[in-house]
């Protein structure tokens, strides 16, 4: 029923068959976007016999995207040498904390370089890395292996050409 | 870096349309007064000398307004005003005898019915420079696309509606008649009422 409608204009001439429908932002009721039926009822029509689904549109009413721009006031405030820096100093904040930190700890290890101990951990690092295998004559895969000694490779005399 | 560009100066005008006296009915005078809503100016004075070439208002898809200049081109007038066709004219059916008449070929009991097209009373429908919604410009809606949008033109189904903007709401003023007496509704209201949404039918996630 008509109470439902969140919106009823008052009764037009309709000779004019044009409404100028001023969006306005109670009709979204808190909501970003909102689906409306918007319908017509002519005047011969009784409210409680009125159904709006009869000749009625569906269309959305959406709150828009808000561009924020430079407007001529801001620009006017800007020429005359009147700015608002908030953002300045919230964008320099970070980077400001994170260079202070990174001194800070710069100066710390410099002057504890004589008292600081990592040496268990050096050694855990390194053992990681050079794990020590044993030697190939005790790995039973390698056992029945010859490891021949060393022999010195063979020479020959050079002839009269090579040298 | 990149250069700020600043807007154009544009000049803006910051002066009311002054009211104006016509004449209606060869003897009542009546005074005009116009209004400007969403840049479109409704109940202006007439140019003293008719322009051809005048702009006019048509509307996009979801009913805002655009400007349209007519143009010359290789002696033809593009982007005319629009042409209304019979809508918005009165039928009637005119019968003639062989007296009023005397046609050489006619019988002397033969009656001619001519049917005639009369021109609405346009005293009111002048002022609105806006394009009118017939049933030529109605749209299909429906999810098949097979539902026709009678009486309205604008906006299409599903059009989205931005807070702040004004949109023309355009419907075919002969869409509503009498039972009886066959004659237009003289009065319309608009209605919007919230549609209970389903979980896919809100869209996409932002």
């Amino acid at each position: 029923n008509l109470n439902a409608a969140f919106f009823s204009s008052e009764w037009l001439k309709n000779v004019d068959g044009l409404y100028p429908l001023e969006v306005s932002e109670d009709w979204l009721d808190g909501k970003y976007e909102r689906k409306a039926l918007l319908a017509i009822q002519p005047r011969s029509i009784p409210d409680d016999e009125f159904n709006p689904l009869e000749y009625g549109l569906l269309v959305e009413v959406s709150l828009g995207s808000r561009v924020f721009k430079n407007t001529k006031e801001q620009l006017a405030l800007q020429d005359e040498g009147i700015t608002d820096e908030s953002w300045y100093y919230v964008a320099m904040t970070m980077p400001t904390i994170v260079l202070f930190a990174c001194v800070a700890m710069y100066f710390f290890l410099y002057l504890s370089k004589d008292t600081r101990d990592v040496s268990d951990v050096k050694r855990y690092a390194l053992g990681q890395k050079r794990r020590v295998l044993g030697k190939l004559k005790d790995m039973k895969k390698f056992k029945g292996m010859k490891n021949h000694a060393y022999n010195e490779l063979p020479t020959y005399r050079k002839n009269s050409k090579q040298s | 870096y990149v250069p700020v560009k600043k807007p154009k100066h544009t000049t803006t005008t910051t002066e009311v349309p002054k009211p104006w006296l016509r004449t209606i009915s060869s003897t009542i005078k009546e005074i005009v007064t116009p209004t400007v809503i969403a840049g479109v100016t409704f109940s202006a004075k007439p140019l003293e000398t008719p322009d051809p070439l005048q702009p006019w208002i048509s509307l996009k898809k979801d009913g805002t307004p655009q400007t349209i200049k007519p143009e010359i081109k290789k002696g033809r007038t593009v982007k005319a005003s629009p042409d209304y066709s019979t809508y918005f004219k009165t039928a009637y059916t005119t019968t003639y005898s062989y007296e009023d008449l005397q046609a050489h070929n006619m019988d002397a009991d033969e009656h001619l019915e001519e049917e005639v097209f009369v021109d609405e009373d346009s005293t009111y429908i002048s002022l609105n420079p806006v394009i009118r919604c017939t049933p030529d410009t109605y749209f299909k809606k429906g999810i098949a696309r097979d539902i026709s949008s009678e009486p309205f033109c604008t906006p299409r189904e599903n059009s989205v509606l931005k807070v702040d903007h004004t949109y023309f709401v355009t419907w075919y003023t002969r869409f509503f008649r009498d039972e009886v007496t066959e004659e237009t509704i003289d009065q319309v209201r608009l209605h919007l009422f919230a549609v209970k949404e389903k979980a896919h039918d809100k869209g996409f996630k932002r």
